[in-house]
């Protein structure tokens, strides 16, 4: 953890980490660094979850510590651990973290390969979700940049992104289960498509 | 040759062949329209009495041009219970998905822009504008650094006599969180997710600098054009980047406390960490 910080202090005392005013491979190096720097804080932000979850649960049954995967590439739409496909009688759970010291209702997204998929809040209660498409040049981006930089083709093919509303506590977290019906409960939400001039 | 509205809330996204506009009704006889297009400068190459080209360090537009779709642009509209969304493909490079969120007043508009060809040997720096009637007299403000939001005026400095020598650099700013401007009835926000260069330079209009790609370095110490490449096994191409900006129209003065709480937000994202879990053995 103290190496994260004085990494994190050193990368942001040049303007090259983020301007354009480098070559290209220092820009290459500051994105290694900043990438391993993230790795680093995965590590604390997954081990924080972890402990906080078996907390929560201390009273029921023990809980002998979850592993936590996060996705840094969901701005391209690429997410492995909610696009695999879920093993028979499995769901995935997501925890929310609000660093903010009010509470906020937002909606998040999710890359996943099914349509028939649900989400659930803590309490169990269903809550209101949207499917949408991925578009054709998200795909595009997404797959190109996985393959240029993670060197292999993305191996689950996320079709939609799943979004639904979190509410999460002032610095705290709300989980949330999406698990596949195995039905055809609903299609993409409504869309059309129209061509133009526009 | 279709006009189609979306969004069931205060903000209307209306597509028709001149492109996008979006619309709020602030009183039954206030209602502020913001038209959204794109264009790219063209960076100087230098001449033989002026050398200074554009790059990395200096912002020198030898003109603009606006860009139009190609051909038949595709619309794909989706409606939902949670928010609506619009994909648009401009060209083969500029791309964007507008949303507007149930109960919010707000459009987030995410931008996908790259890679900026070059093969007419053009520098290019891409800008997206938002264009109003709104009377705002030279005067826009900027935020300084995240903090403070500052008055600027066009060709004008508080503390200098400004001799304007580049009218577009020379009134340029850095937006890291924000800029916005106001008139008697209404005011106009947008915030970023990350920083870009941006500028008001004229009455009721607002430009926010996405991308660059040179052909040519300027000379200011990097020694290398800035090209920004991602490398393939088939080869190597421009950079595309992918952001967010997003718009909101007030009555004047109502928009500050949306640039606080909002804007606080965007910098402090949900952060969202995955387990799997055995059917219904909640942990």
């Amino acid at each position: 953890t103290t190496d994260l910080l004085a990494d994190a202090l050193a990368i942001a005392q040049h303007h090259d980490a983020v301007s354009g005013t480098q070559r290209q491979h220092v820009a290459a190096d500051y994105a290694l660094r900043l990438s391993i720097g993230y790795l680093q804080a995965e590590k604390v932000v997954a081990s924080s979850l972890s402990f906080l979850s078996a907390a929560k649960s201390s009273t029921e049954k023990k809980n002998p510590g979850t592993k936590f995967q996060q996705c840094p590439l969901l701005n391209i739409s690429y997410c492995p651990a909610s696009e695999a496909r879920l093993s028979s009688g499995k769901s995935l759970v997501v925890v929310v973290y609000n660093s903010i010291g009010w509470k906020r209702e937002e909606v998040v997204r999710v890359p996943v390969s099914s349509e028939n998929v649900i989400v659930k809040d803590s309490s169990g209660k269903e809550v209101v979700s949207q499917l949408l498409p991925l578009s054709d040049i998200t795909l595009r981006i997404r797959n190109e940049y996985v393959k240029a930089y993670l060197g292999k083709s993305p191996r689950d093919t996320a079709k939609h992104v799943l979004a639904f509303t979190a509410s999460v506590p002032p610095l705290g977290f709300t989980t949330y289960v999406i698990s596949d019906t195995g039905r055809t409960a609903r299609g993409p939400s409504s869309s059309y498509v129209t061509s133009g001039s526009t | 040759n279709q006009n189609v509205e979306v969004g069931q809330g205060n903000l209307k996204l209306l597509y028709s062949e001149e492109g996008m506009k979006m619309s709020r009704f602030l009183s039954t006889s206030n209602e502020v329209t913001a038209e959204q297009s794109y264009a790219y400068y063209i960076g100087s190459n230098g001449t033989d009495k002026d050398p200074q080209a554009s790059g990395a360090y200096v912002f020198r537009p030898d003109g603009e041009r606006p860009i139009k779709s190609e051909g038949e642009a595709q619309l794909t509209i989706v409606r939902g219970p949670l928010f609506d969304e619009v994909h648009q493909e401009l060209n083969s490079w500029i791309s964007q998905i507008t949303r507007v969120y149930k109960g919010k007043d707000h459009a987030e508009i995410e931008f996908t822009v790259g890679p900026i060809p070059v093969d007419d040997d053009i520098s290019k720096e891409v800008i997206t504008k938002l264009t109003t009637t709104m009377k705002t007299n030279g005067t826009f403000y900027t935020d300084s650094n995240g903090r403070d939001f500052i008055k600027r005026v066009r060709d004008f400095r508080t503390d200098w006599d400004l001799q304007v020598y580049q009218p577009v650099a020379g009134n340029y700013y850095p937006i890291n969180l924000g800029i916005y401007m106001q008139d008697k009835t209404s005011e106009l926000s947008v915030l970023v997710d990350r920083a870009v260069g941006g500028s008001s330079l004229e009455n009721g209009q607002i430009e926010l600098m996405l991308h660059r790609r040179m052909r040519h370095d300027d000379i200011r110490g990097v020694g290398e054009v800035l090209n920004e490449t991602v490398c393939l096994p088939d080869g190597c191409k421009g950079l595309t980047i992918k952001g967010k900006f997003y718009v909101q129209i007030d009555k004047p003065g109502e928009g500050a406390k949306w640039r606080r709480t909002f804007g606080q937000q965007i910098y402090s994202p949900l952060l969202l960490a995955f387990t799997e879990q055995e059917g219904d053995n909640w942990i």
